[in-house]
């Protein structure tokens, strides 16, 4: 079975710094508030081509430190 | 490349913008010309022409910030976010803000004031994110000479779905 991702493995510092780059850049509106990190992430990976995983794996980590514009990247 | 929800856009083609303060790091004159620049990159393929103003209202008002600064959109210290811009529209409308915790260069240190005012002017004037890394419409900061620095072919789309072509 595929084993549930749970993001508690990773650091809470890690959570909430994913979480603040997400709810910047890629706010959800009132009728997505149900979707897990996980989808969020997938939705922050595919804007960049990365390889969409759900996770915080190092390319997706690197590209969140990368300078940038603070208008969110899906429009709101 | 993206618009806003609902395609704000400017109902004109002749804007003008003020600068109300200055960053520390460059001598105003190159923030005069690293700006002047900035907008010559939109209007050297729309309609559209860019008026300086000083001491009156103006469409689109740039300026230097740290930290929290009035909009509710908080900068971040040095790094992360370098700047910001609003969709075209009153008051908050169209205007640009800029981290003052970067160090703004002209050239190809730290991080390069034409180049990143291009890429928010592009949202002043209706132009969310491209997910071209091409494009100059992409969200994440990298370096291209501004000497040989041309828009790409998504950016053009994208401005000319708003404003048109510039007449020949």
């Amino acid at each position: 079975l595929p084993v549930q991702f749970k993001p508690e493995s990773w650091s809470n510092t890690d959570l909430e710094k994913v979480k603040a780059y997400l709810d910047k850049f890629y706010p959800v509106s009132t009728k997505q508030k149900s979707l897990t990190l996980e989808e969020r992430i997938k939705e922050m990976q595919k804007f960049f081509h990365l390889t969409v995983t759900g996770k915080l794996n190092a390319e997706t980590e690197e590209m969140m430190k990368q300078p940038r514009c603070g208008v969110p990247d899906i429009a709101e | 490349y993206n618009t806003f929800p609902g395609n704000p856009r400017w109902r004109k083609t002749h804007l003008t913008y003020k600068i109300v303060n200055y960053t520390p790091d460059l001598p105003q004159k190159k923030v005069d010309d690293a700006i002047r620049r900035a907008f010559m990159v939109w209007s050297d393929v729309t309609p559209l022409q860019f008026q300086r103003v000083f001491n009156r209202p103006a469409d689109i008002v740039i300026a230097f910030a740290r930290r929290e600064h009035g909009d509710g959109y908080p900068f971040d210290g040095r790094g992360n976010t370098l700047a910001h811009a609003f969709a075209p529209g009153e008051g908050l409308g169209g205007d640009a803000h800029f981290d003052d915790d970067e160090r703004w260069s002209e050239f190809n240190r730290e991080v390069n004031l034409f180049l990143v005012a291009a890429h928010e002017f592009g949202h002043s004037l209706g132009l969310g994110h491209s997910n071209v890394p091409e494009a100059l419409m992409y969200p994440v900061y990298s370096y291209v000479n501004p000497a040989t620095f041309r828009l790409s072919a998504d950016d053009k789309r994208g401005i000319w779905k708003l404003y048109g072509r510039k007449s020949s």
